[in-house]
């Protein structure tokens, strides 16, 4: 099964 | 002080309704860089990224860096009081928590102006690493929103694989399956009806549908669309707006739990 990820996950703020 | 007078002010009409259905609330920064923003969705799947360089406005005059909140559906309803043709100035007096669009009909016999109040909005801005991507593909915008379209009529998410083939997008649902491989093409008439294809190691990655088909609500901005993949990383979906800028869309994939 796949979940939907979350843009945050990948990038961090600035 | 800030005035941007846009002569096509059509664009910033596009630019709203292909924005406004997947971020609620937005900051449109405006800096010597240029008109723009960054906002993500409020599943935190999406962020689009957005700007229009001062060269492509008629005047361009912001005497420090503004930050100004814009509820999204609003700014979309004044601007659509605005005629597709229509010059749009935005002004804001410094300190100001309104915002006031100004249309004029191109024979200038029509000048309509409207105050939008603004608003505070805590939103934090994304830093995205330059990244080399493992696939980059250009094709045609209709092409691409065509596809995203009728593939989610059969499934609610879209595999895109990348190989020497050409661009795969593959979706499963109850009634069935769907692929449509896209190959490279450049044998064309125009040089924005082609489909270029950069592969440096083949990649496959899934999207929800849903998004992606909220995504190509900006194709009225551009012929071309470029999506950007790497395996385990975001799509970067880009919308060139000519001589101005862009409009980027950066979609989380699915994973494996």
């Amino acid at each position: 099964t796949q979940k939907q990820s979350t843009i945050t996950s990948f990038f961090t703020k600035r | 002080m800030l005035e941007l007078r846009l002569v096509q002010g059509g664009l910033l009409k596009k630019v709203l309704e292909s924005i406004k259905d997947l971020v609620n609330d937005a900051n449109f920064d405006c800096s010597a860089t240029g008109f723009s923003l960054q906002a993500m969705d409020s599943s935190q799947v999406a962020v689009v990224a957005l700007l229009l360089r001062p060269e492509g406005f008629e005047r361009y005059w912001c005497d420090r860096n503004i930050s100004m909140g814009m509820n999204l559906n609003n700014m979309a309803k004044m601007l659509k009081c605005a005629g597709n043709d229509d010059i749009i100035t935005l002004k804001a007096e410094d300190g100001s928590d309104t915002v006031t669009f100004m249309f004029e009909s191109p024979t200038q016999d029509k000048i309509a102006d409207f105050e939008m109040k603004l608003m505070d909005i805590n939103s934090e801005r994304l830093g995205f690493p330059e990244a080399d991507y493992h696939a980059i593909v250009r094709m045609p915008s209709s092409e691409f929103a065509r596809i995203c379209k009728d593939l989610s009529s059969i499934g609610n998410t879209v595999v895109i694989s990348v190989t020497k083939e050409g661009v795969r997008f593959s979706t499963r649902g109850d009634i069935g399956t769907a692929n449509v491989v896209c190959r490279q093409n450049t044998a064309v008439d125009k040089p924005e009806e082609a489909t270029i294809i950069e592969m440096n190691e083949p990649v496959s990655l899934t999207f929800g549908l849903r998004y992606m088909n909220s995504l190509t609500k900006a194709t009225p901005l551009s012929n071309t669309v470029t999506l950007s993949l790497s395996s385990g990383l975001p799509a970067v979906v880009e919308y060139r707006i000519a001589e101005m800028g862009y409009i980027r869309f950066y979609l989380a994939p699915k994973i494996e739990e």
